[in-house]
């Protein structure tokens, strides 16, 4: 186990991938 | 009789001033009164009663009503500001700004972890953190192991959580975001600068004399 990767991502990187948090849907018509 | 169609925007409930809303917010009058195109447009797409439903809010979104989905729901608490289930056209402005691509970073910074707060108690919970990479790995399809998720929740806190506490608070997520800018990407809204050219019919239902630029 290795928390301190370099190569790991943080989660509110992942989190943030989300398509629900993308709001420019509301500009796409 | 008069030839001119009227909006009725006066009996929309909530409706507030675009001047006022102007001044409150980083819009001018112009794109206050573009983004109502937009808001009639949401707020009738499926009970025409000039407020949004969180059923409509969903379907503007993702052009689909039945979607249900945590962070959705989470964005939606957040623009209902009144808490009264539906959304006004001034929660919607007010909510909007904060997505501007002028708006103050920390505005941003607040909405976000406000955002993340699921359960409003001022703090980030490690289990909050959980709940919503659960809710992201189902939403995208991705798999990934119990035990690489906690290595993620893991580093995320060793690095967020400065007093070790298993909670991020206000301060300690303020630092955190100012040293991964990258976290605030999804809080501001290229598209807000352009609203008034992707919405031109606002001129056409203009209340304002003078159409401010």
């Amino acid at each position: 186990k290795s928390p301190d990767s370099p190569t790991l991502i943080n989660a509110f990187q992942l989190i943030g991938m989300s398509s629900c948090l993308d709001l420019s849907g509301f500009f796409e018509k | 009789m008069g030839c001119l169609q009227s909006t009725g925007r006066r009996h929309v409930p909530g409706h507030e001033d675009p001047i006022i809303l102007a001044s409150q917010t980083a819009f001018t009058v112009s794109e206050v009164e573009a983004l109502f195109e937009l808001y009639k447009s949401i707020s009738s797409s499926v009970i025409d009663d000039g407020l949004i439903s969180k059923e409509e809010f969903q379907l503007a979104l993702f052009k689909n009503r039945k979607k249900e989905n945590l962070f959705a729901n989470r964005v939606f608490d957040l623009f209902d500001v009144k808490r009264k289930g539906v959304i006004d056209f001034g929660d919607f402005v007010r909510s909007l700004n904060v997505f501007h691509p002028n708006a103050p970073q920390e505005d941003k910074i607040d909405f976000s972890f406000k955002l993340y707060d699921l359960d409003s108690t001022g703090y980030i919970e490690r289990q909050e953190v959980k709940q919503m990479l659960i809710a992201l790995l189902c939403e995208s399809e991705m798999k990934l192991a119990d035990e690489t998720v906690e290595m993620i929740l893991d580093k995320t806190f060793l690095e967020a959580d400065v007093d070790q506490d298993g909670k991020i608070d206000k301060s300690e997520w303020h630092n955190f975001v100012i040293k991964n800018p990258s976290l605030l990407k999804i809080m501001t809204l290229p598209y807000l600068r352009d609203i008034t050219t992707t919405f031109p019919s606002f001129v056409f239902n203009s209340e304002v004399d003078e159409i401010a630029t």
